[in-house]
């Protein structure tokens, strides 16, 4: 049975796509049958692996989730053996105001994947910078959540309303929300700041705080722009380590080791 | 008559909130009279000048925005004397749900702001990472939208999808909205993919990109936690005088030299 783990945060730029598509590459590569979900219709993570997100609705998540399409049909290949990708669409711009008005709207997503949910070991969401209905969705179907937090100020302002926003998806959609874990992402030992930053994190978080910490590497930043996870562009940069590193201490939570 | 410039882009985390805070104080210290307005609800704008954001509704803009109070009661000061700050507030997370019903929706922050725009020289608003109602509300309040872009990757993919919205904007909403600018931020010349994003950024935007490019600098992002902009916690730091270029540029641009 897949565990579903939702990749959240609503604080802008703080290393959610990065961190989804790469720790989806770093499981597969450990021969983990992993789905890969875009659901920002800035469709970063689809790109990330060089799909394409084109803009007619057949065979899209969206299809499936507002026309009760096929999941099966919206699922495409990344190039990784163990790894499918179901890539972002254009038309999920429009998907928040389509379901305010929707029956049980905050359960769409939880409904749609329950076809594919045993097909994989895990299934890995990334979500837009917002705590608005395509998160909720998220967080409703995830069995946890995987909160990235850039070593900087602003993005320790937000962690109090994503925790509220968590407890409350708890109480009254999915009782079963755990944090996966919290990540310092963007990390530079140089900055002071960055160190200060990291110490408030654990001292917050405690146990939750992955030992891994995602260093500041460009080869993290340049990859995309080859559509490729880091492991497949420079599987000898810091940041490949990184994910390879966290995926492993996942594992070792799960024991899967 | 006050100009509103609204500093917008959908993707997270490209310096938005750090080029409001620190345009605004750069424009205020030229002795400009300036309103920054924070309508993002995770409110970093309003941290970044050390005021509190609050959870009552009272003498808030959701209060103007939803119950028609007055603007007036919800400024405050931010400790520069040219400046003030309206705050974001908590409310704001429900705005997006509130406004959908609401009759001529996307016009309700430019009849709100009636009543203050003849009071300054600038107007400047700061929005979140989304192309959602509260993003749109200030697109139709504003003259014209500056859009700061990250010197990554990604930064790049989303700016076809907002130059649309633009575009829908003026068609439909605001005839006048033009693009103040488009300006480049984090840009650390030793990397080869910051010059390579700029250059295509100069390439797609020609003359609208400002000569002013805003450097990676840590002192930016320490000034936040200290609840100030960069020119007060380090007036002689490289963010600061790129943001006060930045000033100085628009003023040309405006004929106020
Ligand atoms: N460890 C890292 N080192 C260097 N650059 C990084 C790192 N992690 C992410 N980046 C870069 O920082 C930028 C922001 O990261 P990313 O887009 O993954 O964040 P996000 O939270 O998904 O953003 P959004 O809120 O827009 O969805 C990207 O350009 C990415 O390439
Ligand atoms: N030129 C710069 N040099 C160094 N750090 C910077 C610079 N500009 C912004 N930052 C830092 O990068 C992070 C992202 O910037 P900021 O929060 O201003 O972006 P944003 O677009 O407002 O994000 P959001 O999409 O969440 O609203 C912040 O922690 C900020 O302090
Ligand atoms: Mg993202
Ligand atoms: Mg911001």
């Amino acid at each position: 049975m897949g565990r579903v783990i939702a990749i959240a945060n609503q604080k802008g730029g703080v290393g959610k796509t990065t961190t989804a598509v790469n720790i989806a590459a770093s499981i597969a590569i450990s021969e983990f049958k992993t789905l890969l979900i875009d659901i920002d219709p800035q469709a970063n993570a689809t790109s990330g692996f060089g799909l394409e997100t084109g803009d007619e609705i057949e065979n899209t998540f969206y299809n499936v989730m507002v026309n009760g399409g096929e999941i099966r049909d919206a699922i495409k290949p990344s190039g990784l053996e163990y790894l499918d990708v179901l890539p972002s669409n254009v038309n999920l711009v429009g998907m928040e105001v389509e379901l305010v008005n929707m029956r049980e709207r905050e359960y769409v997503m939880q409904k749609a994947l329950k076809g594919v949910r045993d097909q994989y070991d895990y299934v890995i969401i990334d979500c837009p910078p917002s705590l608005g209905l395509i998160t909720l969705n998220s967080l409703t179907a995830a069995d946890s959540v995987l909160i990235p937090v850039q070593a900087e100020y602003y993005a320790l302002e937000g962690l109090g309303k994503l925790l509220n926003t968590i407890s409350i998806v708890r109480k009254h959609l999915n009782p079963k929300l755990e944090i996966e874990g919290v990540l310092v992402t963007m990390f530079d030992a140089r900055l002071r700041l960055a160190t200060q930053v990291a110490e408030e994190v654990k001292k917050f978080f405690k146990d939750k705080v992955y030992k891994t910490c995602i260093r500041r590497n460009v080869r993290l930043s340049e990859a995309p722009s080859h559509g490729m996870p880091a492991l497949l562009y420079d599987a000898q940069s810091i940041g490949s380590k990184d994910y390879l590193d966290l995926a492993k201490e996942i594992f070792e939570r799960d024991g899967n080791i």
